[in-house]
């Protein structure tokens, strides 16, 4: 059969005017690379669920994503991470939300999938069912990224939501936010 | 948000979306990435991850829809996958955002209404693409 992989790394009000040829050509480069990698995965007769969880891994320890050490501040300065994984042909599904300090949200939810008996997990329990199992932590400092936390001043001073990727484009605001 | 999709040899589905939400959120905000059929969903017709606007994906269940619109309209993956990102529901809402999703024959569909997404896609039947804008 067919084998394909797509990827995303986030949507949004990404401005063209600040975009420097440089951050271009890196971002191609990473998500070219990381797709490479998941195609290898099915190539090589890997499974499709093995090829998104280690592509979205590799996304997660990339700070230029905001998910796991890219992830934005919430309000209160802090780091707080969403994952879900779900097998198509046996409608298996498994999730973290509000977790902190995990480094990988997205092998904690297959974990969740594939060693409990629930579909979703969150805040503490979720964070103690990673200690169980012996997932990787990671202190504050792992997660903290310069221009992360820029744009956190800027929605304060705002006093909005915002996309990762927005910079003084479309506000979140009312029931959306 | 950062998420994948994929089909294998097999014509299994998986889907894999994680963020770390929006920036300024309130503690204990939940968006659409762990809950299933809004911002990632699969089944034995295609795999879908989302990213942009969780509410918007949590109110429309947009994930869900693209496998219910080649499951009961018979639309193609990317018919479905626009049709729910650009129209319906998320279209009545002023939703924002983009999707990938992939089928079981291996068709790609990458598709947002925002100003760019960051999406890549590579498969057996020769698609090939690294964009960010159109």
């Amino acid at each position: 059969g067919s084998v394909a992989i797509a990827i995303h790394g986030g949507a949004g009000t990404i401005p063209r005017n600040s975009m420097t040829s440089e951050m271009d050509a890196e971002l191609r480069s990473v998500l070219k690379e990381t797709v490479e990698s998941g195609y290898n995965i099915l190539t090589q007769g890997g499974t499709a669920l093995d090829a998104v969880e280690k592509v979205v891994l590799q996304m997660e320890d990339n700070p230029l994503f905001n998910a796991g050490k890219g992830s934005v501040f919430t309000s209160a300065g802090t780091h707080e991470m969403d994952a879900a994984v779900m097998e198509g042909h046996t409608l298996r599904c498994g999730g973290v939300t509000c977790v902190r300090g995990v480094r990988n949200p997205i092998s904690l939810a297959r974990a969740v999938m594939e060693k409990t008996r629930h579909v979703l997990l969150c805040g503490e329990g979720a964070e103690e069912f990673a200690r169980e199992i012996g997932a990787p932590f990671e202190p504050p400092e792992y997660f903290f990224t310069k221009r992360r936390f820029d744009q956190l001043q800027r929605a304060i001073e705002k006093n909005v939501t915002r996309l990762d990727h927005s910079v003084d484009g479309k506000e979140v605001e009312g029931k959306t936010g | 948000t950062v998420g994948a999709v994929a089909v294998d040899q097999f014509g299994h589905t998986a889907a894999a979306t994680s963020t770390g939400g929006m920036t300024n959120k309130r503690i204990g905000r939940v968006g659409d990435t762990p809950v299933p059929g809004a911002g990632n969903y699969a089944n034995k017709f295609c795999a879908v991850s989302g990213t942009g606007v969780g509410e918007h994906f949590l109110r429309t269940l947009a994930c869900y829809e693209v496998a219910c619109r080649m499951e009961f309209g018979e639309m193609s993956l990317e018919e479905a996958g626009r049709g729910s990102i650009c129209g319906g529901r998320f279209k009545e809402i002023d939703g924002s955002g983009g999707l990938v999703a992939v089928d079981t024959l291996g068709n790609v569909c990458l598709c947002f209404n925002t100003e760019g997404m960051y999406r890549a896609a590579r498969s057996s039947k020769g698609v090939d693409v690294v964009a960010i804008y159109d």
